[in-house]
C-alpha cells in the first residue's frame, strides 16, 4: 500500500 | 485479517447502526452529541483518503464506505432532520480543543511528512479523543438511555478489540504500530469509567445513572 504494512487496519 | 480485528470491526459496525436507528426509529437525536459525531466524519474522512488511491480488499473498501457514509448521514440526521431534538443545552464540549492538539501531535509525531500519513495520524489521534464531547454530555444530564449506553459499549469495545489485535499481531506477525496502539489505549481507557457503569447498571436492566 501507499502507507506500507499496516494500514489496511480500518 | 484476525478473529480480534474482525469482532472489533463488527462491534464498531454495530454501534453505528444502533445509533442510526435509534435516531431513526425514535425519530430524535436526544442524549447524543452531535459535536462527536462530527468528530467521528472528520475522522473517517481523514482517514480514508486511501479509498481513492490504494485497493486493500473488498471488506477493506466497503467497510471504509460505510463508515464514511454512516458518519455523514448520522450528522445529517443530528443537525438537519431531526435538529429540532437536538440537545444544545448539554452539548457543549469545545471540539476545538480537541482538534488543534491532535493537529500539533500529529505535525509532531507521525511515521513519515505526507500529506497522507499525516491526516492518517492526525485522524488516529482525534479519534482516541472523539468519543469525550458524548462521555462529558452524559456526564452532564447524569444518565442515558439504555439504547445510547449500549451504542457506547460497542463503540468502547471496538477499539479495545483492536489491542487484542495489535497484540496478535506482534505476537504472530511481529507488525506493530505505536502511533495507534497508543492511541488505542487512551481511547479505549476514556471509556472505563462508561464501561463499569454500564455493567454494574444497564445489564441489570437498571438505568445508566451516574452518581449525582
Amino acid at each position: 500500500y501507499i502507507f506500507g504494512t499496516g494500514k489496511d487496519e480500518l | 485479517m484476525n478473529i480480534f480485528r474482525l469482532t472489533g470491526d463488527l462491534a464498531h459496525l454495530l454501534a453505528i447502526i444502533i445509533l442510526l436507528l435509534k435516531i431513526w426509529k425514535t425519530r430524535s437525536c436526544a442524549g447524543i452529541s452531535g459535536k462527536s459525531q462530527i468528530l467521528f466524519a472528520i475522522v473517517y474522512t481523514t482517514r480514508y483518503l486511501d479509498l481513492v488511491t490504494t485497493y486493500v480488499s473488498a471488506y477493506n473498501t466497503l467497510m471504509k464506505i460505510f463508515f464514511l457514509g454512516s458518519s455523514f448521514a448520522t450528522v445529517y440526521l443530528i443537525y438537519v432532520k431531526f435538529k429540532a431534538t437536538y440537545d444544545h443545552n448539554h452539548d457543549t464540549f469545545r471540539i476545538e480543543f480537541l482538534i488543534l492538539p491532535a493537529v500539533i501531535l500529529a505535525l509532531l509525531i507521525n511515521h513519515a511528512f505526507t500529506p497522507l500519513e499525516i491526516l492518517w495520524t492526525f485522524s488516529i489521534y482525534l479519534e482516541s479523543v472523539a468519543i469525550l464531547p458524548q462521555l462529558f454530555m452524559v456526564s452532564k444530564t447524569g444518565e442515558a438511555e439504555s439504547i445510547t449506553s449500549h451504542y457506547l459499549f460497542a463503540l468502547g469495545s471496538y477499539r479495545g478489540l483492536y489491542i487484542l489485535n495489535w497484540i496478535y499481531r506482534y505476537a504472530m506477525e511481529s507488525h506493530y504500530d505505536l502511533i495507534a496502539i497508543v492511541a488505542g489505549i487512551v481511547q479505549t481507557v476514556l471509556y472505563c469509567d462508561f464501561f463499569y457503569l454500564y455493567i454494574t447498571k444497564v445489564l441489570k436492566g437498571k438505568k445508566l445513572q451516574l452518581p449525582a
